[in-house]
């Protein structure tokens, strides 16, 4: 997080805040919602309480505007430029502006005014803008359906204004940082060419092209996967990649997800109803058998005939010997099977079933 | 003729450059012809700043991967203070 220099803050915690104006892109109530949203946000993580007036100077005055509106800051039409706000201080101090340019949501289409809001008022409170993308105060418009303050967005606040009096301090999620040796991953793949790794509502992504990891929201190429996935293969040769999460999975091709998913690992791998999740799975090109891999055991099936493979389940350990009991990710690269269980990563040789290597978990990222 | 390496010419793609960093990178906008020739090295010293603020890699030259993060919609307020 960045504080705004100079350090500016309001000496009061007790705020107050008026809409002068309202786009006609939503009803009245939404604008309404989607901003007391947005300052329970930060009210949520912060000693500061903010109340709705309706007339007269606010603190933080509200309006939607277009193009010059003579605050030496011009919008510059549809796109580009959203918004933005002035940092704490009477007057225009605090104030949040809006491009009525734009098209105001409050759904996935651009651009979602509750999500716009939480981060305009960010700047209101005395916050600059974060490097970290999964902080609210990240300058571009990132929308993956939820709106959260993240640890980085709290920490900035907290150094501000303190800690909030709930004796429960609230936390928010933490952004992967791929060299960060405790990385551990929830699912791994290919996909076409490339390897995706999965943590929480992130991928991290790396191809020879460009040497340093690529980092953003999985809603990104596909905002209908959810975040937390448990596990993901791809089948190469039909150019497709499966998600697994809990008793789910949904089939994609490249970024668009096939029709009719997600579907259920029972009916469509014949899954027992014991089975509440995969932990990992991976597509052997040259036999066209997928591995699944759920708690000490695994199961095998054929991609081909679309069955499971009988005399399944067995133990991990008795045909992965030395990969441990548990995995969380695997994925195939020439004919080697990478294996991931916490930090720790084996280099696992299918033919001669022998661990080749061990490395740390995030050794793809050359840190 | 040269084929455009993209929809926009080269030419737009160094307007939309100057215009990013002018915005949210304090690259001054007037200048007079002596500081002129300092322009350009001022312009990679702000589009490096914006490729190490976006975590891209650091090269001064508006690569696609800097071009694709600028045409995204972003807040107003700018990236470095004033």
């Amino acid at each position: 997080f960045v504080l705004t220099e100079g350090n500016p803050r309001w000496e009061r915690t007790h705020l107050t805040y008026r809409i002068e104006n309202y786009t006609p892109d939503l009803p009245r109530a939404d604008v309404n919602y989607a901003i007391e949203k947005a300052f329970q946000l930060w009210s949520n993580v912060s000693p500061l309480t903010f109340t709705q007036v309706f007339e007269g100077q606010a603190d933080i005055m509200i309006s939607f505007v277009r193009g010059d509106h003579r605050d030496n800051s011009p919008f510059d039409g549809p796109g580009g430029n959203l918004a933005h706000a002035f940092q704490p201080g009477p007057g225009i101090g605090g104030d949040v502006h809006f491009d009525e340019d734009e098209w105001w949501t409050n759904n996935f289409r651009n651009y979602n005014l509750y999500r716009v809001a939480a981060h305009e008022l960010g700047h209101s409170l005395g916050l600059s803008h974060s490097a970290d993308i999964g902080a609210l105060m990240y300058p571009n418009y990132i929308f993956t359906g939820d709106v959260q303050l993240s640890q980085d967005d709290i920490d900035g606040i907290h150094t501000i204004y303190g800690p909030s009096k709930n004796p429960i301090q609230p936390i928010g999620p933490k952004t992967p940082q791929v060299c960060d040796s405790k990385l551990t991953f929830d699912a791994i793949t290919t996909i076409r060419g490339e390897v995706m790794f999965f943590k929480d509502k992130f991928y991290m992504r790396i191809n020879s092209f460009y040497p340093e990891a690529e980092l953003n929201f999985i809603t990104v190429f596909w905002p209908n996967l959810p975040g937390g996935l448990q596990a993901a293969y791809e089948v190469a040769d039909r150019d497709e990649v499966r998600f697994f999460k809990g008793h789910k999975y949904w089939a994609v091709q490249g970024q668009e997800v096939l029709p009719g998913y997600p579907k259920d690992i029972y009916r469509s791998f014949g899954f027992p109803a014991t089975v509440k999740n995969i932990d990992a799975a991976v597509f052997e090109e040259h036999t066209g058998k997928t591995y699944f891999f759920v708690a000490n055991k695994y199961w095998r099936y054929d991609e081909y005939k679309r069955s499971m493979d009988a005399g399944y389940p067995k133990m991990i350990a008795a045909d992965f010997p030395g990969i441990g009991n548990k995995v969380d990710a695997v994925f195939q690269k020439d004919g080697f099977f990478y294996f991931f269980h916490g930090t720790r990563q084996y280099k696992f040789d299918p033919k001669t079933k022998r661990i080749l290597t061990l490395q740390k978990a995030n050794s793809w990222f050359n840190c | 003729f040269p084929v455009a390496t993209s929809e926009e010419t080269q030419e737009q793609e160094l307007e939309t450059v100057q215009k990013y960093l002018e915005n949210y990178y304090n690259l001054k906008s007037d200048w007079n012809p002596i500081e002129r020739q300092r322009k350009s090295g001022l312009v990679v010293e702000k589009l490096k700043q914006m490729q190490e603020f976006f975590g891209l890699k650091v090269t001064g030259k508006p690569d696609a991967k800097t071009l694709n993060v600028m045409k995204q919609a972003r807040c107003g307020v700018p990236d470095v203070a004033q």
